[in-house]
């Protein structure tokens, strides 16, 4: 699932 | 990274700081909606709890601090050194019925029922109607100074670009989050009618004036 993408958005 | 995000990223700080010198240099922040600003400060520090803890990149970790301070100052000089310019009679919009919908939709929707992904879920939905009291507020005055329809337009263009910086991450890193692009879509559609009155008025020299 999307979560474990690293949030490297702000 | 890519352009559409960098640029977005800079619109969105160009705003902040645009009504920060605003208020900044002429002490006040008539026209200005606070609930906004406490909202815009809820999504940063929500959004931004793994500042800490997840390093991303040396960039990354500058503009969320930027971005949080800039806020909390903000909201600092609007109802604490500039209270009594603060026109609390048009800053009406009630946001406790956006920050509990908000905050019950980012539970039943999200990627992961973990705290740190439902906050994030909750920055993320909030967001996108942070904008309102500002804008019920400009409704309810019928004007806004050009300076903050420079700060609007500067803030509703970085979400705009966001969803150009979706496509293009969709198609050329397969990268995809519904939650995110969907609420960014709605964000940028508030701001729609404001983009028309913008580009058709104030783009030509005019006062930014709703239709009485």
């Amino acid at each position: 699932n999307d979560s474990d993408v690293n949030k490297d958005e702000l | 990274m890519n352009i559409f995000r960098l640029v977005g990223d800079l619109s969105h700080l160009l705003a902040i700081f645009v009504l920060l010198l605003k208020i900044w240099k002429s002490r006040s922040c008539a026209g200005v909606s606070g609930k906004s600003q406490i909202l815009f400060a809820l999504v940063f520090i929500t959004r931004y709890l793994d500042l800490f803890t997840n390093f991303i990149s040396v960039y990354n970790s500058l503009m969320k601090v930027i971005f949080i301070a800039s806020t909390v100052a903000t909201v600092y000089l609007m109802y604490i050194k500039f209270k009594a310019t603060y026109d609390s009679n048009h800053d009406t919009f009630r946001i406790e019925f956006l920050v509990v919908p908000v905050g019950g939709l980012a539970f039943l929707v999200n990627h992961d029922f973990t705290p740190l992904e439902i906050l994030w879920t909750f920055s993320i939905y909030l967001e996108s109607v942070a904008i309102l009291p500002q804008l019920f507020m400009i409704s309810k005055t019928g004007e806004a100074e050009t300076i903050t329809s420079h700060y609007l337009f500067a803030l509703g263009s970085y979400r705009a670009l966001y969803l150009l910086n979706w496509i293009y991450r969709y198609y050329f890193e397969g990268y995809f989050d519904l939650i995110a692009v969907v609420a960014g879509c709605v964000q940028t559609i508030l701001y729609c009618d404001f983009f028309y009155l913008y580009i058709t008025k104030v783009m030509w020299g005019k006062k930014l004036s709703l239709p009485a």
